[in-house]
């Protein structure tokens, strides 16, 4: 799967930069 | 210069200055000074988020790094002295409420996948986002298949061939796509904050 992606896709994707977790505690 | 300092934080505490500047009204402003006051003094009471009160934020754990949280960081951090006051905090979160258009989403984006901060995206910069994101997570790619990915990216998204990925590009590419590219640029949380949220008081006024 990840081959068929694009880079930027994999990161959004992979969730690594993703800010909800500031709201969530 | 330090009465200048000191009057611009006054004014970036105003939530009626900061409202017209961002998405946010006055009520929601007030409700992100709560969820600011708590992230701000997790680890230091001295009102302002330091880089590891922000990753605690973001990962609970103030030890974990992320080439990912350091961009994110550095953006937020505009005046760029190593923490992120209340006015740096709201402008910031503004490009991630669901009324933020799209190409500022995609500025947004770029600058932080443009790590060297050159003005545009290189095979190496992205090699290493995708090592980053290999290192903090379970995936395992081998090496052949990174280049496969970074081909890829490049065949897509370097529309002018010249091996980098410059800012017009990069606005083609993502609204090519922006369901895809842009998924992590929305916090759905910022929507109604004031609801969402009631445990966030709306106070007459932002505190020292």
């Amino acid at each position: 799967k990840p081959v068929s992606m694009n880079a930027f896709e994999l990161i959004c994707r992979s969730q690594s930069f993703n800010l909800d977790s500031l709201f969530e505690k | 210069m330090g009465c200048c300092c000191t009057k611009q934080r006054v004014d970036h505490k105003d939530p009626a200055v900061l409202a017209s500047q961002t998405y946010f009204n006055i009520s929601e402003i007030e409700a992100l000074y709560d969820l600011f006051k708590k992230l701000s003094s997790s680890i230091i009471h001295d009102g302002v988020i330091s880089k590891e009160e922000f990753q605690l934020g973001l990962f609970g754990s103030s030890e974990k790094r992320s080439l990912f949280a350091d961009r994110v960081f550095q953006l937020f951090d505009s005046k760029n002295d190593g923490v992120i006051e209340f006015g740096e905090f709201v402008k910031a979160l503004s490009v991630f409420h669901p009324a933020a258009p799209q190409a500022q989403k995609a500025d947004f984006a770029f600058r932080l996948y443009d790590i060297s901060q050159r003005g545009f995206i290189e095979r190496g910069e992205v090699r290493e986002m995708i090592l980053a994101l290999l290192n903090e997570s379970d995936l395992v790619l081998c090496h052949d298949i990174i280049e496969v990915i970074i081909d890829k990216t490049f065949e897509e998204a370097d529309s002018k061939g010249d091996g980098r990925i410059d800012p017009e590009e990069w606005q083609e590419f993502v609204a090519r796509n922006p369901s895809l590219l842009l998924r992590n640029m929305t916090i759905p949380y910022l929507k109604d904050l004031t609801t969402q949220f009631p445990s966030f008081k709306l106070t007459s006024g932002i505190e020292d």
